[in-house]
């Protein structure tokens, strides 16, 4: 038997935003320690990784581990019907075919109940190994986003490249080409608006920006990205939750 | 031009 309540839906709502875009099928294994998911786009270029700790709830019972294929789709559909300041808890049975959702309003006694058919979903779990990263960045979420959003108009690739004194994001397309470039710099009273800069050794790495416009959707859960770059695998670029995260891998492309 | 790698040249399906 699994019992996950969010003490708001708008938790939920907001990790679900966050990568349905570039997934669709979803298995979702949920544990005694929380719930994780992973899935690769169809192109086999992205793959996202989902952990919610159990911290993340308000409260939290799994009896066994269970696995939920969810149809993202259909689970965005009942995730509008709730509000976000609604609880919404989670039930599914050790082997089930369905699962309920509960959105509830304590002040006005509103209970709203329904029910989400599971998918077989048929997927590979890709393992991935403890990587050496050489470079490691944090900064604003909304910097990031901003850049890939205004540079992916000009060029369908985006190229970070990281040295020890800054950070350059660029593009070149039929129409011209941009670039943006960041120093790092610590700001004591909003944490936050830091960027953090951890180099190694200088990485230069290419990306199709139809991607990185997928993983810009998860800045609805985390004023912070933190991106993790090297020249042999693929980036990582991870959003924190209050307990878990979520991670986009995605991987790089190169000259031919 | 550059060409897109995929996933599975990196990591091990399990």
């Amino acid at each position: 038997m699994l019992e996950a309540k969010f003490e708001e839906a708008s938790l939920f709502k907001r990790i679900i935003d966050g990568f349905k875009d570039c997934v669709q099928l979803v298995n979702f294994q949920c544990k005694e320690d929380g719930i994780i998911a992973q899935a690769v786009d169809d192109s086999r270029v992205l793959l996202v990784s989902l952990e919610i700790g159990v911290e993340a709830f308000q409260e939290y019972r799994c009896d066994r581990p269970v696995t939920l294929g969810l149809d993202l789709n259909s689970l965005s559909k009942i995730l509008r019907c709730g509000n976000n300041t609604d609880t919404l808890t989670l039930i599914a049975e050790d082997t089930p075919d369905h699962i309920g959702l509960v959105f509830e309003d304590n002040k006005k006694g509103r209970v709203a109940e329904y029910i989400l058919k599971l998918m077989d979903i048929d997927a590979d779990f890709l393992k991935i190994e403890e990587l050496e990263y050489e470079t490691t960045i944090s900064l604003p979420s909304s910097e990031f986003s901003k850049n890939v959003r205004d540079l992916s108009q000009l060029g369908d690739s985006l190229s970070i490249a990281v040295t020890k004194d800054n950070i350059k994001f660029s593009t070149e397309g039929d129409i011209g080409s941009g670039s943006v470039l960041l120093q790092p710099f610590i700001n004591m009273e909003k944490p936050q608006e830091s960027i953090k800069l951890e180099m190694e050794s200088p990485v230069d790495l290419t990306f199709g920006a139809k991607y990185l416009l997928d993983i810009v959707k998860g800045s609805v859960l985390s004023e912070t990205i933190g991106i993790r770059l090297s020249s042999e695998a693929p980036a990582l670029f991870q959003f924190d939750l209050a307990s878990g995260f979520l991670q986009f891998f995605l991987a790089p492309k190169f000259n031919e | 031009n550059k060409e897109q790698t995929k996933l599975v040249q990196y990591y091990v399906k399990t």
